[in-house]
């Protein structure tokens, strides 16, 4: 069986796509087999993995369209057990195309069903916006991965997520779970870093992952190179803690 | 004659709200009238001049489903010469809400007239998308400022926006000018930070802008502190970057 983990949060920049990226490769180097979806019409998370969007015929676009079927719109990648279904531009209109469309919510979670015994795990990375397509991502999840940049507006933004999850638990999703809050971006020298992290382990105590994700300049590197972290320059900071977080997300699911 | 400037990319946390800010606290500084709009349902802006969202009793989403005259939802700030045009969290409602509405992409356009006289600038934070909210700020602009992160990924959502703004050009305002690019989170020490720089000048030359705004963790600081930077500490990198961002302008607009 399949676990299937939505990357969300509406404020911008956090680090979903990263986060996304980067622990998908470090559970595919740990020997998982994982598909990565890419619910964002920026496109970021396919174009991180070095998939060119504009040479794509098919995308998450027609599979929520029900214009495709979804193993047409899968490609794999250069990394062993990791394959994408990657986004395109067309995603910008899906929202106001499923308007009065039936299941317009469980589109996803509909297309998602025949890689339950392909795949280990299924990461979906979401737009910076709580709109259909982060709630299709959120109704095909079994749980939701939350990563919080250490800066003030970030915390901000939090109760409203939590108050959408809650929403989508009850009218959409009642196995929805929270797999926890990852700490990105922290910076040990800067004071604001450490505020932001002790304040949110006070109100969300062990919801909060251990592994703290550091601000570290290969990370954004290895996307401009279309690679994840592990396989741009394995000894960095921010590819050894991506693999100790796929290492504590294996350990806290062998629990359940 | 007051200009209206929107602060608009749909990529997400490149500082489009800090840039909001504080442009907008430093004309005010220089001795210009200003209203600050916040137009995302976050709502950053806002609580980012300490103003207290949940107290409010109209917001911006009132007056564009004309519920309320613009006039009473301003609230003047701590800072001379600066006044807000709040945002709520009804705002997220606003898109759907508007579907089938008339006129419903110049909603704000129209709002913002009776303030052409009282405010010589008139600045718009947008929410990290290309939706209808953004729309709007688009329409009821004179001119559009991309804030710009040195990162790889901001760069790759740029001919996506620059596509956006030559249709609402063509479409619903054709007096929308490009008032620059501003490059955001510079750090002189990160290569990727110098390679994005050149390569935005060579693509949009003279469109960007001399000004640079450093990475200073000052400023993220004086939003915590609900204050622009300018009078959080005024004579850190952050803040009289600004300023001279704020000069910069108004030399560019005096010329015009
Ligand atoms: N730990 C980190 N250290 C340094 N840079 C990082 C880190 N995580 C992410 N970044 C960089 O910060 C920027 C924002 O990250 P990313 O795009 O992953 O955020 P996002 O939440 O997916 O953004 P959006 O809201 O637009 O989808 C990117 O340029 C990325 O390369
Ligand atoms: N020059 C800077 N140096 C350091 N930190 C910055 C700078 N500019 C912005 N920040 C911080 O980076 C984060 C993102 O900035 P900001 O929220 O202004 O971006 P945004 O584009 O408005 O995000 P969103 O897409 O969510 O609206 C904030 O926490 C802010 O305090
Ligand atoms: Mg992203
Ligand atoms: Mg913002």
């Amino acid at each position: 069986m399949s676990r299937t983990i939505a990357i969300a949060n509406q404020k911008g920049g956090v680090g979903k796509t990263t986060t996304a990226i980067n622990l998908s490769a470090s559970l595919a180097v740990l020997g998982k087999r994982v598909l990565l979806v890419d619910m964002d019409p920026q496109a970021n998370a396919t174009s991180g993995l070095g998939i060119e969007k504009e040479r794509l015929s098919v995308s998450v676009y027609d599979v929520i369209l029900e214009l495709a079927h979804p193993e047409q719109a899968v490609v794999s990648t250069s990394i062993p057990r990791l394959d994408v279904l990657p986004s395109s531009r067309d995603l910008v209109g899906a929202e106001v195309e499923l308007i009065g469309a039936d299941r317009r919510a469980s589109r996803l979670r509909i297309a998602l069903q025949p890689f339950s015994r392909s795949h280990d795990y299924i990461i979906i990375d979401c737009p910076p916006s709580l709109n259909l397509l982060t709630l299709n991502a959120l109704t095909a999840a079994d749980s939701v991965l939350i990563p919080l940049q250490c800066e003030y507006f970030a915390m901000e933004g939090l109760s409203e997520l939590v108050r959408t999850l809650q929403l989508v638990k009850r009218r959409l999703n009642p196995g929805l779970q929270r797999e926890g809050i990852v700490l990105t971006m922290f910076d040990r020298r800067n004071r604001l870093s450490h505020q932001v992290g002790a304040e949110t382990r006070r109100l969300f105590g062990n919801l909060v992952l251990k592994t703290q994700i550091p601000r570290n300049v290969r990370l954004s590197e290895a996307t401009s190179f279309g690679k994840p972290a592990f396989h741009y320059c394995v000894r960095s900071a921010g590819a050894q803690a991506y693999v100790s977080l796929a290492h504590e997300l294996l350990s806290r699911n062998a629990n359940k």
